[in-house]
């Protein structure tokens, strides 16, 4: 479902330029659940947005269902994000002026018509996260964890088969942090869907089809820095 | 150095309203590090904005070294603000158009000139939280875990008497982790600070002189949900 070949990517130039990412080969099947830890800085969230289509490579290739992103349309890419890919930003990046409710229907507009989930679905996904009581708040008006568990269903509600999740439950205590954990695991498990987790929260860990370590931009087995 | 005397926040009115704090009392001494720990959603964010004169009461009292808040001018709050408490966002904050260094000196040119602390201190914070090689990037640059510690170094600029940190560790591995929560303990033990952390993260518990739990507005001893 998900594949990335030699894939690094480099900020800046010269004396100034990081690289985030360096020769990243990663392959994610479906209904797996793969979770990916690793230190502050070390590459995270930028794996994640390459895998996502949302920031290109400097180098390398990123495939989605077999499909060159690379070689995809504009329009095309805006597709696959709505269509195919779910994701959960480190920082939710919800619009402050719209209701949770509101914010998780937003991505069905996107999808035709006939393809759209039930209308409320949107509601559905929030009180499975336990947010339902907070359908009619806006960002502003929520708690920390609790709009994490709103992004966390604007993420699933087109039923996308490749889930893009950074840092799910960084704010979140370990009985809500168990809930989303359980709803991926389902969302792998039963629902087929390939699942790519990010985090520092080694109980994730522990849940895992697969755990690989990112230092520096470098992915390897686990076993701390250096290690493996 | 901070007391609450049955400090209560109710948002809204009617059927929407939220208690979001219900009674609280709490004291603070010198060089006391506090942790208050709960779920998401039980008041936490509330609890530090209204000590931290962000935010009023619905009713009780807040006093900093002996004042009442409520009692202040506008002016006069404001400079405790700047002067006395030092404020770290479970949302960072951060401005997107300043570099990190900016962004931490900024709070020392609310300080009269005399009171301003030395040039190089800015950087040496970000050194000390392992982030001074990013001092000249901005926040869209860094990763959450960069930016959560830019924030912190923020908040220690002025040399606050009042630490207030809104879970501090949420976007950090368990090292990066460490040295926050070693910085923030020397600021209580071996420079007379008061600390506040509210946080998920049971590892900084075992490092508090005293930890709280907070459950639905209420503070109590830890003992989990209906505990103690
Ligand atoms: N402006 C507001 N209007 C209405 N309700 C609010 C507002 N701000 C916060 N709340 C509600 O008050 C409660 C407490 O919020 P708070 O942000 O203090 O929780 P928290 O303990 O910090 O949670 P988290 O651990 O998820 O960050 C939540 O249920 C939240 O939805
Ligand atoms: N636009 C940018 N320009 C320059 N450097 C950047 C930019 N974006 C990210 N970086 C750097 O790339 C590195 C990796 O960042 P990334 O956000 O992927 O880390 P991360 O593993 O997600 O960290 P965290 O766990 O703190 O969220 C960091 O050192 C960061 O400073
Ligand atoms: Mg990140
Ligand atoms: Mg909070």
């Amino acid at each position: 479902v998900l594949e990335l070949e030699g894939v690094s990517k480099v900020y800046g130039h010269g004396e100034a330029a990081v690289a985030a990412l360096d020769g990243i080969d990663l392959e994610l099947a479906r209904g797996e659940l793969l979770v990916i830890m690793g230190p502050s800085g070390s590459g995270k969230t930028t794996l994640l947005q390459v895998a996502g289509a949302l920031s290109s490579p400097t180098s390398g290739t990123v495939r989605v269902d077999g499909d060159r992103i690379d070689r995809m349309s504009r329009r095309e890419v805006a597709r696959l994000r709505a269509e195919r890919i779910g994701f959960v930003f480190q920082a939710f990046n919800l619009l402050s002026n719209l209701s949770a409710e509101s914010n998780v229907r937003l991505p069905t507009m996107l999808l035709p018509r006939r393809r759209r989930p039930d209308d409320r679905r949107p509601r559905e996904l929030l009180e499975e996260l336990g947010v339902g009581n907070r359908a009619r708040h806006r960002p502003g008006q929520l708690s920390g964890g609790q709009q994490q568990r709103v992004a966390l269903a604007r993420a699933l509600v087109n039923d996308p088969a490749l889930i893009l999740a950074d840092e799910p439950t960084g704010n979140l205590d370990s009985r809500s942090g168990e809930q989303v954990l359980e709803l991926l695991e389902r969302m792998a498990r039963a629902r087929g869907k390939s699942v790519l987790i990010v985090t520092h929260d080694e109980r994730i860990a522990g849940q895992a089809d697969r755990v690989l370590w990112l230092q520096d931009g470098r992915l390897g087995r686990p076993g701390g820095p250096g290690g493996a």
